[in-house]
């Protein structure tokens, strides 16, 4: 029995994977926005996908909560959601787009590109 | 222009039309009426979109920092950048005037009144572009100075001196604008900014024709007509859908009679 359940286990694991960084590819012209963004047509994004099951991995950078959240969902999954598998680290891109006014803009916006993913 | 041709071809489409976000969830209403608006306007914002031709500096401005951001470098550390992580071009809205030869004096004239008081100004430079005169002779030599002035004050902004033994070649003279900036609340004032700009011999006052510099605006392409280009540093992080409701405020009203004209509309929508 006890081997069937770690098997099961195991198995229910193996469905969905670790929280971590996946790819996201973003198309401005797929989004209607080629109209106002000259440049880039489009970029790598990425996004956070996964399971923060106990124990948490270090590189995720748990909070706190998260480390309580994860604790109180393994011990009982029906009272606590686990935390969730989010960005903790974000980049800039350059984006070059015409404005209101008609005018061509460069500008840095910030938080476009998931550098690093972990649990909160 | 077709921005394509300056970038790494895009990746072929995916889900194509697909408006619903992961996990079957419906967008929210913002963005419904975002993509709404995009679906039923695409041709005439595609058309508006080719009529507005960006110039080379931009272009470099994007090409640079881009390339900086992906080897980790933060864009705000160049000296160029004036530590602003916004740079908005104002094409030059003035005419010479026919009627008064010589041209003694050239006013540039600019709309800024899309920029936003959130923002911390923190440069502006006039880019004007020069070419080289029709009656250029090698023999003409010499050393001028340009000047550019506020037209309302004639308060010199600032001057360089011009050799025409260089001046064969065509090109762009910079000059700082900021001073026109400071303390200035553009909106408040119908956000037009005008400054001149003249051309003496020398160390004299002798104000000469700026035709006999190459700075008339005779057979211009738009890529070479004047950019006012201004710095800005963002005081909050911004978001990008402000710009897309901004898009979607400013062409919400128009029609298709009003494609007739692209400037006229533009004119419109300002007013």
């Amino acid at each position: 029995t006890a081997l069937n359940s770690r098997h099961g286990k195991r198995h229910g694991k193996k469905s969905r994977s670790r929280c971590s960084k996946k790819a996201l590819h973003v198309n401005f012209k797929d989004l209607g926005w080629d109209d106002w963004i000259i440049a880039p047509l489009d970029y790598e994004a990425y996004h956070c996908e996964g399971v923060c099951d106990f124990p948490l991995r270090s590189h995720l950078e748990p909070t706190n909560h998260a480390i309580i959240q994860t604790l109180m969902n393994s011990m009982d999954p029906g009272s606590t959601p686990p935390s969730c598998c989010v960005p903790t680290k974000l980049s800039p891109i350059s984006i070059l787009y015409i404005d209101s006014g008609n005018n061509v803009v460069y500008k840095q916006y910030e938080d476009m590109v998931v550098e690093q993913c972990g649990c909160r | 222009f077709h921005s394509a041709a300056i970038l790494t071809p895009s990746v072929p489409r995916r889900n194509k039309g697909t408006r619903v976000l992961y996990d079957g969830q419906e967008s929210p209403k913002f963005l419904k009426e975002i993509f709404a608006s995009s679906q039923s306007q695409s041709h005439q914002q595609d058309d508006f979109k080719d009529a507005i031709i960006p110039h080379d500096y931009m272009l470099s401005i994007y090409r640079t920092y881009s390339a900086a951001e992906k080897l980790g470098l933060n864009a705000s550390f160049f000296r160029s950048s004036k530590s602003a992580n916004t740079i908005t071009s104002f094409v030059d809205r003035g005419k010479d005037d026919l009627l008064h030869s010589p041209l003694r004096r050239q006013k540039y004239l600019f709309d800024v009144s899309a920029l936003s008081d959130k923002e911390e100004l923190v440069g502006a430079e006039l880019r004007i572009f020069r070419k080289v005169p029709g009656d250029f002779q090698t023999a003409q030599t010499g050393l001028y100075g340009i000047q550019i002035l506020s037209c309302r004050s004639e308060r010199l902004l600032d001057s360089r001196s011009l050799d025409l033994q260089d001046a064969q070649k065509p090109g762009w003279e910079v000059l700082d604008v900021w001073e026109m900036f400071k303390n200035r609340h553009h909106s408040s004032q119908g956000g037009r900014l005008c400054v001149q700009l003249r051309a003496t011999l020398g160390k004299t006052e002798t104000e000469i024709d700026l035709k006999h510099l190459g700075f008339d605006r005779n057979d211009r392409a738009q890529q070479e007509k004047a950019i006012l280009v201004v710095f800005t540093r963002s005081k909050k992080r911004e978001n990008l859908f402000n710009e897309m409701k901004e898009k979607i405020k400013s062409r919400g009203s128009r029609t298709k009679e009003e494609d007739d004209s692209l400037q006229f509309k533009a004119r419109r929508r300002r007013r």
